[in-house]
């Protein structure tokens, strides 16, 4: 695609395939190549190679407009992180990899284990807290996920620690008493008088349109801060993310590219954008 | 929905009579938005709506509300045959002549795959079968807790071995099957990416070594375009018998189910519905197509 071309009919189908199987959705695909095609009309894209640039840029600036930057840690004060998301994407894995960063950077983190229900959820997040030498907080499967938050933050203030993070069991969207408990650990959270909250939505790469629902509803239950995307690492491009960021107006903060604990780094809009379009 | 796309499409046509193909091709514009929006992989898309023109064109398709309805008929016939068709029955997993009869499991990261082994165990275990789990991820933190902890609460015997490749974990897990007369042997592996080759090799090494009648590629209902390059790399680098769809009680429309069975070209089984160990249900094309079809 990258080589120079004619752009014909041909050139926007395959664009339009190109956007199509990277998850972008047939509206945000129609909206690209419609401006793309004004552009071009207009005298303002000559060559494929500009038509190239121009669909990089239209894509990078749709990741950075729409919403504004965030910051999880808040210096001089306790930091607390809600990490959220449907089953299996991957919340687990993205907070021993974020807990790790922090405590690079010579934060004092914490984590949560406030998945009480799933078999063996407490056990894979002590694991990885052995892993990155980072104290985890847990109860008994079966307890209350707010009890084990409550204890966290107490924690927290009691070691001075200034990050905690906080696992919570993955959850459908669709569930409504799943979605009821989630919100009584927020309120929880901000009855403790943190300094700074955030709710993070982990959101996995492979997933399809569904991931636009997910964010609608976790944003409308504890609010958002800030996506992580997940297995990026894979096959998949993770295009839905555009319509996410649209939808619910918060930034990607970070990317999860691989298992290992060091497997995650900072968004780059463009490096994703290139990835995706590559 | 496609049903009042299509009413929209057909009450905006002059022509009288019988639908002319280029109005057909209006209509078909519809379909393919439609299993686009419900995440059906682009390519199996387009070999849908071809399939779907064929059949309107063949079955001389009338304006107004009728030739609607006729559209939409075809459309949910062909879905329902290229689901696998029928209404499905009981799901039956593959035996080979002689027990224990293996059943395989995998597919993507965090697709269902250790939960799934649960409810496949706790399905045999309740028809009458002496099933064996077996923790072959070694790599997952807790993979084997996990599935220790599933089959302690299912009264399912759980088998691993620290420090034994899958491969041979696998072999070692047959063995103590037929010693201790168990009839089924499930397999749970980890979750992988397709262009892994290491952890592919993995897959199809044990496959090689176990010759399993039963392999599951358990997906996820939500997955997106990605779907058919899963089928077509678990299919081609490891050989699969048939798809386990994962939390179908999402409210993702399911457009996967489509991408695995067109592109695997083997059926899908079963239907994973909750968190639960009796969460699993069989596959039945209908309700599939008319969730796909909103
Ligand atoms: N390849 C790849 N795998 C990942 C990534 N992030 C997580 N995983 C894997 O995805 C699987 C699920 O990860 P978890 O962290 O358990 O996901 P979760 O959201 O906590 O799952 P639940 O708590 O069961 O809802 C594990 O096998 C992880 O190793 C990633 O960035 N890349
Ligand atoms: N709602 C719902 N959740 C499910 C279903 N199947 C599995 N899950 C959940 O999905 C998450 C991932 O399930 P696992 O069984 O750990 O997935 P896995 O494929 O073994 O993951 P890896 O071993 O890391 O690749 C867990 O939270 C499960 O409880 C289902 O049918 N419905
Ligand atoms: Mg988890
Ligand atoms: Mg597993």
């Amino acid at each position: 695609l990258v080589a120079e071309r004619p752009i014909d009919d041909d050139l926007w189908d395959d664009l339009e395939e190109l956007l199509l199987q990277a998850d972008v959705g047939v509206q945000l695909t129609d909206d690209v190549l419609e401006r793309l095609r004004g552009e071009h009309r207009a005298g303002e894209i000559q060559s494929s190679r500009d038509l190239f640039d121009a669909l990089q840029d239209a894509l990078a600036t749709a990741l950075e407009q729409v919403a504004p930057p965030h910051e999880l840690i808040r210096a001089g004060t306790l930091s607390a992180v809600l990490v959220v998301g449907v089953n299996g994407v991957g919340k687990t894995t993205s907070i021993a990899k974020l807990g790790a960063f922090f405590r690079q950077q010579g934060h004092s983190v914490i984590l949560a284990a406030a998945d009480t229900f799933r078999a063996a959820a407490i056990d894979q997040l002590k694991i990885w807290g052995e892993r990155a030498r980072l104290p985890v907080i847990a109860h008994q499967p079966g307890a209350d996920p707010s009890s084990v938050v409550f204890d966290a933050l107490s924690a927290a203030r009691a070691r001075a620690a200034d990050v905690v993070l906080i696992d919570t069991a993955g959850r459908l969207h669709t569930r409504f008493n799943l979605m009821e408990e989630l919100k009584k650990i927020r309120r929880v959270i901000d009855k403790q008088g943190v300094g700074h909250v955030s709710t993070v939505l982990v959101v996995d790469a492979t997933t399809g349109q569904n991931a636009v629902a997910q964010a609608r509803e976790f944003a409308r239950a504890t609010g958002l801060d800030g996506l992580i995307v997940s297995k990026l690492d894979g096959s998949a491009k993770g295009g839905v993310v555009f319509a996410v960021t649209r939808e619910v107006g918060v930034p990607i903060l970070f990317v999860g590219t691989g298992e290992k604990i060091e497997d995650i780094s900072d968004f780059d809009p463009d490096d994703f954008v290139q990835a995706l379009i590559g | 929905s496609l049903s009042d796309r299509l009413q929209g499409v057909f009450a905006r046509l002059s022509s009288r009579g019988r639908v002319s193909e280029d109005d057909l091709k209006v209509a078909l514009r519809e379909v393919r938005i439609a299993l686009l929006e419900a995440d059906v992989s682009l390519r199996v898309v387009k070999q849908f709506v071809r399939a779907v023109e064929e059949k309107a064109l063949g079955a001389e398709v009338l304006q107004g509300l009728g030739g609607a309805q006729q559209v939409i008929k075809i459309v949910h016939d062909e879905l329902v045959e290229m689901l696998g068709g029928g209404d499905g029955g009981p799901a039956r997993l593959n035996t080979a002549p002689n027990p224990p009869h293996a059943v395989m499991l995998v597919g993507l990261q965090g697709s269902g795959k250790t939960t799934t082994a649960s409810k496949l165990a706790l399905m045999l275990r309740k028809q009458g079968h002496r099933p064996l789990l077996v923790a072959a991820d070694p790599y997952r933190p807790a993979a084997v807790t996990q599935l220790q902890t599933l089959g302690r609460q299912l009264d399912v015997p759980v088998y691993h071995a620290p420090d034994r490749k899958p491969p041979d974990l696998a072999q070692d897990a047959i063995k103590h099957a037929v010693r201790d007369g168990f009839n089924y042997v499930i397999l749970d592996t980890a979750g992988r990416l397709v262009i892994d080759e290491t952890m592919m090799r993995e897959v199809a090494e044990i496959r090689r070594r176990l010759d399993p009648p039963e392999v599951l590629l358990v997906a996820d209902a939500m997955t997106g375009q990605d779907a058919v390059r899963v089928a077509e790399q678990f299919h081609e680098q490891v050989g699969i018998s048939g798809v386990v769809l994962t939390k179908m009680d999402s409210d993702a429309r399911g457009g996967a189910a489509l991408s695995l069975r067109s592109v695997a070209g083997v059926p899908i089984k079963f239907v994973g519905t909750s968190e639960r160990a009796d969460g699993l249900e069989a596959f039945h094309a209908d309700r599939i197509a008319s969730r796909i079809l909103g």
